[in-house]
């Protein structure tokens, strides 16, 4: 979950949700008496237990053919480990009074692609992410999602690469409504420089809040710009 | 990274204890 506050800025407090690019854990081929299969089937280790996992730091081992067929019930940490490979990104808009609003889902970002070496080829990679996701379920399961919101104007922000430090800055988001109403959007820039050295945040910029109008079906570049006294 | 080692040192001791094991990444998209 990542919350955002009216001004569209992160809320570091309530941000402690963390994404790895990667991670790396095992697979042991192993028989489990207290599965209902009762065969040998790959189970999951994890040599590195990032979280805690029912009060003490391990995880697994769970059962990879009962975690694709979604059978949570059984141990070892089968919810925990569910999520590491199933989990979505959810953006959520927190206003002072406390409500929140649900922005914008993003499916897919966890466990989009699951691999090991190869049996046949020490030097080929095998593609097990079908051993893990039920893949034609998983819009099944997704659809259950609470208040979904129409996610109908796409954004692009294009960067110029020739920008440096002390320059004008224009930025350029392209915007696309593909629903068919007229969509007002509300664009809110902020720009934070931070120390590569020291990844320290030594300032941050907020522009005003814009608003637009964008026709049904319409595209339109939407300049952003800032000048260097605003972030020097 | 320290991660990858992990898993590789508790494949050596699996398989030595005769445990078939096999190192596994996930990759999530940024």
């Amino acid at each position: 979950d990542i919350h955002w506050d009216i001004k569209q800025r992160p809320l570091k407090q309530l941000n402690s949700d963390l994404i790895c690019a990667s991670h790396v854990w095992n697979e042991c081929w192993m028989r489990r008496d207290d599965l209902s299969n009762g065969e040998h089937d790959w189970q999951i280790i994890d040599s590195t237990p990032v979280l805690m996992c029912d009060g003490i730091r391990r995880t697994g081992p769970c059962s990879v053919s009962f975690l694709k067929n979604s059978e949570l019930g059984f141990r070892w940490d089968s919810p925990f480990v569910h999520s590491t490979i199933n989990g979505n990104k959810a953006h959520w808009n927190v206003y002072p009074d406390g409500n929140m609003e649900l922005l914008d889902v993003q499916e897919n970002i966890v466990g989009s692609k699951i691999i090991t070496r190869s049996l046949t080829n020490e030097f080929e990679i095998e593609d097990i992410t079908e051993n893990y996701k039920n893949l034609m379920k998983s819009s099944d399961r997704n659809g259950n999602f609470v208040k979904r919101p129409n996610n109908d104007v796409d954004f692009e922000l294009k960067l110029s690469d020739d920008m440096k430090f002390g320059d004008n800055l224009t930025l350029q988001l392209h915007a696309t409504n593909k629903s068919n109403e007229t969509r007002t959007i509300a664009t809110a820039l902020s720009l934070c420089i931070i120390s590569s050295s020291h990844q320290k945040l030594i300032s941050c910029y907020d522009q005003p809040i814009q608003l637009s109008n964008l026709g049904a079906g319409k595209n339109e570049n939407i300049p952003l710009k800032i000048r260097p006294e605003q972030y020097m | 990274g320290t991660n990858w080692q992990h898993a590789a040192i508790l494949c050596s001791l699996s398989r030595a204890l005769g445990i078939p094991c096999r190192i596994v990444t996930i990759y999530n998209a940024a």
